[in-house]
């Protein structure tokens, strides 16, 4: 292994990352697992931990970019140079760049995780069996709304398991407006588009109006690529047009021809000569976690390795069951030294603290038989330690830090926090206002007002000045309703706001529900428990909980995760 | 039937032109930190050198020349950090 001269590394062991952009070419949610799994490769073996962070400079930013992306070092178009990463540092130092114009895929082929359909987010099965007809990418037959499908399974007629392709008709991601669909027609800058365009972008990145009119309303959203969409050449995301014409000859495939390193092309229109616009056609493609994993390596102070096995060597070879090679191990521990193994419980102080109002332990001291004086700790009391809650009243995002609420009490937790809070704070001492039982809270985005939640009664906090309590019957929402138990805040100015089976959506500027609510939990939030006590959005997810767990949804509305508040939130022992 | 001709094309929009190996080699060298940007004196000797270099720090067989092992590895997908210098 080496090091890089000087030997850099970073100066503390919890490391917090950004995911600046996605690429097209595989689902959000599939590269921040990738990622995240290529962190944990080296958190294994170190010391390390890996913070995911949304709005503050990170240690490592990771961006994916073509050509000249930004830095000193321009990309290489399709295959050749994948990625690169600087070492450990300010600024630019420690970042990771993932060249776009390569195929992202986990190495071994295009990876299309499907959504809604019934099949709960799976991954295509490659090829399926539709009506007797065998199928190797997604297909709109069978369907009159023109969207893609695909079969989870290796036959759909057996199992009736399917999921949509990602596709612009079904959503867009990043941009602003919250994984809406691309409208067809929009008009942008007085032109009309019938279908995503990179006009207007210097990036290549194909985009769409979600509404109809991008001058009037400036909404837009970046498109998904299709599975037969192409790599690199000119037309990078557009799909493959067949039959297409190339020097008067009709293709009805991805063909070599016109080249002499082998690699398949297509036509992106009908006639190439005409049109000249090209572009490769997916193939295995680049394994995301492998590549990352390396160049997570070098963000952590490695450079590369002279050993063909290492993972750390520079060049890029897809192996199926990844085991970090002992070089690897060897490198990274010389730098940070390794991992201590499982974290030991907090130690449980024997002294009643002196200037906090709410005594945390208590302490008993005992006289043995031999006379022998010992301290022991008695257990702390329910209340007052979150890990012994067993149902929470509220759980909420404030101010960046998630916050449990119980009793008159909340604990806060900030995403770099690994172990449960301790000391939990009086509810009254900075919200006066409120009663002790509260039901639910949330803050709004754009305003940073805090509103609570508790019984029909309601209070919006700026600051330290406080309005209400006030009926939630002036909010719109009916007479009937015993409270609000969760709420889900948005980036436009409206929130989501919980009662178990039903949900209202509330503007926040107005204060008023709008209209078509309420509408039931079950058919908009389907896969989770319609008796959900707590519902709150935490780093962009949101969480329903019912007795001790949680069921983790993505914002297009996917169950991902279904785990424990006291052991996944609150990191109890 | 197979075209006669052309057999290749350049396709618009390709950001790697048709360098000869001899061109992908010396750029492969000088971006992975083998051979210095600016050559002086005798460029055969260096060039030499700088293969023989690459090809020890990579595990191939160390001929000093444009061998098959040698092209196929300087075209094979990689980490764009230099393997050598800063």
């Amino acid at each position: 292994y080496n090091t890089f001269e000087g030997e850099l590394k970073w100066d503390h062991n919890d490391i917090t990352y950004r995911v600046l952009n996605y690429s097209p070419d595989l689902d959000p949610e599939v590269i921040d697992d990738a990622f995240a799994r290529a962190f944990s490769v080296w958190s294994a073996v170190t010391p390390l931990t890996f913070t995911r962070i949304y709005n503050e400079v990170p240690d490592i930013d990771i961006l994916f970019g073509s050509d000249n992306h930004g830095d000193p070092y321009p990309f290489d178009g399709k295959d050749g140079l994948l990625a690169h990463a600087y070492p450990p540092g300010d600024g630019v130092q420690g970042d990771a760049h993932f060249d776009d114009d390569e195929f992202w895929t986990l190495g071994t082929g295009v990876v299309v995780k499907t959504s809604f359909g019934n099949a709960e987010g799976a991954l295509c099965h490659f090829p399926f069996i539709f009506e007797g007809q065998s199928y190797s990418t997604c297909t709109t037959t069978g369907r009159s709304d023109g969207l893609p499908w695909c079969s989870t399974t290796a036959n759909y007629d057996n199992d009736r398991k399917y999921g949509f392709c990602p596709s612009e008709l079904l959503f867009t991601y990043a941009g602003n407006s919250d994984g809406a669909p691309c409208v067809f027609p929009f008009v942008f800058d007085g032109k009309t588009f019938n279908s995503c365009t990179k006009e207007g972008r210097s990036d290549g990145y194909r985009w769409c109006g979600t509404t109809a009119n991008y001058d009037t309303d400036g909404k837009y959203g970046f498109c998904p690529n299709r599975d037969t969409a192409v790599i690199g050449g000119n037309s990078q995301g557009d799909p493959c047009v067949f039959p297409f014409t190339f020097l008067e000859r009709t293709y009805h495939a991805c063909t070599s021809d016109g080249r002499n390193d082998r690699k398949l092309w297509c036509a992106t229109t009908s006639s190439y000569d005409q049109d000249r616009k090209w572009g490769f056609c997916p193939d295995q493609g680049y394994s995301l976690f492998l590549v990352a994993a390396h160049e997570f390596g070098h963000a952590l102070g490695l450079e590369h390795s002279d050993v063909q096995d290492a993972l750390m060597y520079p060049m890029y070879r897809y192996v199926s069951d990844f085991q970090l090679h002992p070089d690897d191990v060897e490198g990274i521990q010389y730098l940070y030294g390794p991992n201590p193994g499982p974290h030991p419980t907090a130690p449980v102080s024997t002294r009643k603290p002196s200037s906090t109002t709410l005594p945390t332990t208590t302490t008993k001291t005992t006289t043995s038989s031999t006379t022998t004086p010992t301290t022991t700790t008695t257990p702390l009391d329910p209340t007052q330690d979150a890990c012994k809650v067993k149902v929470f009243d509220a759980i909420a995002e404030l101010q960046g830090e998630l916050h449990f609420f119980k009793d008159g009490l909340y604990w806060k937790m900030s995403a770099k926090d690994k172990r449960p809070p301790k000391t939990p704070l009086r509810i009254t001492d900075t919200w006066s206002a409120l009663p002790p039982n509260i039901d639910s809270a949330f803050q709004d985005p754009t305003s940073k007002k805090i509103f609570f939640f508790a019984g029909r009664k309601f209070w919006q906090y700026t600051g330290s000045s406080v309005l209400g309590p006030r009926s939630i019957e002036k909010l719109g929402v009916g007479k009937d309703v015993e409270g609000i138990i969760g709420a889900i805040p948005r980036n436009n100015g409206k929130v989501l706001l919980f009662n178990g089976e039903k949900f209202w959506r509330l503007d926040v500027k107005t204060q008023t529900v709008d209209k078509g609510y309420p509408r039931h939990t079950d058919e908009d939030f389907s896969g989770v428990p319609t008796d959900s006590h707590d519902v709150f959005l935490y780093q962009g997810k949101y969480y329903f909980c019912q007795d001790r767990f949680f069921w983790r949804m993505t914002w297009r509305k996917q169950v991902e995760k279904v785990g424990y508040v006291k052991y996944d939130l609150l990191h109890c022992p | 039937t197979p075209h006669k001709t052309p057999l290749s094309i350049i396709f618009p929009g390709e950001i790697r032109s048709n360098m000869s190996d001899l061109q992908l080699a010396e750029k492969y060298l000088q971006r992975y930190g083998y051979l210095a940007l600016e050559q002086g004196g005798d460029s055969q000797v260096s060039l030499r050198k700088a293969l023989s270099h690459m090809q020890h720090k990579l595990g191939l067989k160390e001929t000093g020349d444009l061998d098959q092992e040698t092209m196929d590895a300087i075209r094979a997908p990689r980490c764009g950090v230099p393997d050598i210098g800063k």
